[in-house]
């Protein structure tokens, strides 16, 4: 499986329709202090099923809900689509016959949570499985950032022998 | 199950080993563990050795040392349970010019056919990159995404 | 004494609303002070308001953001109780250029006569300094201090 | 009063007498990671009489000792002499006729330190009050490192609290 698409509206600095095409190989995504770069890792994490509001940087989950700036009001939700190609043959199981998976998550601000998988309804745990079948979660290794990096080096034995648990 | 932990832990040993000194340029990293009889208080110590020096204790090293121990783990983790997808969120920012170019070869050497993300602020890293993609804040706190450039 | 207490966090939080908006290009930052009957459990609340943007939770606030905040929290404390000499160990690193640029800028305007020493990987900083230290390793483990160049 | 000179020697990576001048002004210090940048602000903290540890990045004081590395044996003891000039007249109390003031730390692997004030022994207990003074101490305002940047904006405001106590 490879990434092909992510589209976020509503969540938090994209309150405007935003497509990101992704390509193999390396992409370098660069940009001022707080324009947004690592809000659309937050989506990525967000759309993997993260469900702990610390580690997307919010106090309680609404808070991903774009909330308004000097010319433009807050948006009433928050929604993300991340479409995976499935370039290698190599599906997640029930998947096997689709060229792509579209996963969905959409929140209001009654605190309603809606997932989606190819367009039809669906539970957390059938998004935490997809993704975990293809090798990524969301609390997994594919997001490494820098404070995480720092950490690893000098945490207690026990927290570096989870983190191999975690893999095995 | 304990069989599968040692196996994983094998593997990560090797990768760690093995990818330590491409960034320190020598030396030797390894992966220490730490048996007691409750296997609960077991645990895993990270052994980083830069060439050259003799480093008793890991809080001792620099900044930018520790960044470089903390890639080499993460990318050995990454290795053995490898996702189609990385994304690296200023991973480089406490390196010096040097160790972003060695950083770098080595985000290239594993990437094979996996797609790697890097947000950077490192003007080397934007130009090795195969795409770039800018975000800005035309109007204030509204982000927008522009394609920079494309190999 | 709460006295002394209440005119030093008045102090601050002058200096604090000074210089946040330099550091930002506008905007607004201010401290609270929370009171509460148990004199112990009251505190004081950093309150950052960067122009355009509604922050509700300082956790959201990007890296280079936080950094800029903490910067101007700590250039506020030492104007207070300023000491003859100020010691930056890669306080800029987060930053982009342009912030980079202001951050200097307000490190200037605080030196007046007092030396203040910069430890930093970025090319900017180094050009803006009136003095520039190299430290190597020739030998390995071995650090040597050689002075680059003086205005 | 103005930094005037720093000299190391047997303090961390720093195995031969190395003295740095200070001049007025701005002064950066650049150099390779792991080349000895912070440990020269580490010399700085333990000449003003910082004791704790973990605020050297050592487990026991014995470990700011140069530990030896490939071609240089261990050195027996760390000595860091800061000399500070009287550029001003504002001089910290007992000390108002002196030009210069230079203060000294020495430590043994044995774990004994000892301190100087102008080559005469003293307790830490003068040299903390000699800092207080000038308005600098180990642990005031005026080390100020990245990681305590990011740290305060997130801090409790309790905490933020004692920061403007220790102000006061
Ligand atoms: N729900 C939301 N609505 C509006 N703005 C939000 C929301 N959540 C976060 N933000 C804003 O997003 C900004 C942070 O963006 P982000 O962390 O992506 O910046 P960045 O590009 O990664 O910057 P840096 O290079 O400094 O790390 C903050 O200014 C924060 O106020
Ligand atoms: N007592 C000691 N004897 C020998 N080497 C030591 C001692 N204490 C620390 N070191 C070494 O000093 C190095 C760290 O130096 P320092 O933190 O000053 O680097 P730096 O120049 O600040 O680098 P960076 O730019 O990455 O922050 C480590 O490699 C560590 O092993
Ligand atoms: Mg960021
Ligand atoms: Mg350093």
């Amino acid at each position: 499986m490879r990434l092909k698409t992510l589209e976020m509206v509503g969540f938090k600095t994209f309150p405007e329709k935003t497509v990101i095409r992704f390509s193999p190989g390396i992409t370098a995504i660069a940009g001022p202090n707080g324009s947004g770069k690592s809000n659309i890792v937050d989506a990525i994490r967000w759309v993997m099923g993260e469900t702990a509001p610390t580690l997307l940087r919010t106090k309680s989950l609404e808070d991903v809900i774009f909330s308004g700036s000097e010319g433009h009001p807050p948006t009433s939700f928050a929604e993300v689509n991340l479409i995976l190609e499935n370039s290698d043959g190599i599906a997640p199981s029930g998947f096997e016959s689709c060229a792509e998976i579209q996963v969905t998550r959409r929140a209001y601000r009654d605190g309603e949570s809606e997932f989606f998988i190819n367009r039809s309804p669906c539970r957390l745990k059938d998004i935490n499985e997809l993704f975990l079948d293809i090798g990524s979660g969301s609390r997994g290794y594919c997001i490494i950032e820098q404070a995480k990096v720092q950490q690893v080096v000098v945490s207690r034995p026990e927290d570096v022998k989870l983190l191999i648990e975690e893999a095995a | 199950s304990s069989e599968r932990f040692l196996s994983t832990f094998e593997m990560v040993n090797g990768y760690f080993s093995e990818l330590f000194p491409k960034l320190f340029m020598g030396g030797k990293g390894f992966l220490r563990l730490i048996e007691n009889e409750d296997i609960l208080e077991s645990g895993v110590e990270i052994v980083p050795q830069p060439p050259g020096k003799r480093v008793k204790n890991v809080a001792a090293l620099s900044n930018g040392e520790k960044a470089l121990v903390g890639i080499a783990m993460f990318m050995s983790l990454f290795s053995v349970r490898p996702a189609p997808f990385l994304f690296l969120d200023e991973v480089d920012s406490p390196l010096d010019e040097k160790n972003v170019d060695r950083f770098y070869s080595l985000v290239r050497s594993i990437s094979g056919d996996r797609q790697v993300i890097l947000i950077t602020h490192k003007k080397r890293s934007m130009e090795l990159a195969d795409y770039l993609y800018g975000v800005t804040m035309e109007k204030p706190g509204v982000s927008k995404v522009v394609t920079m450039t494309t190999r």
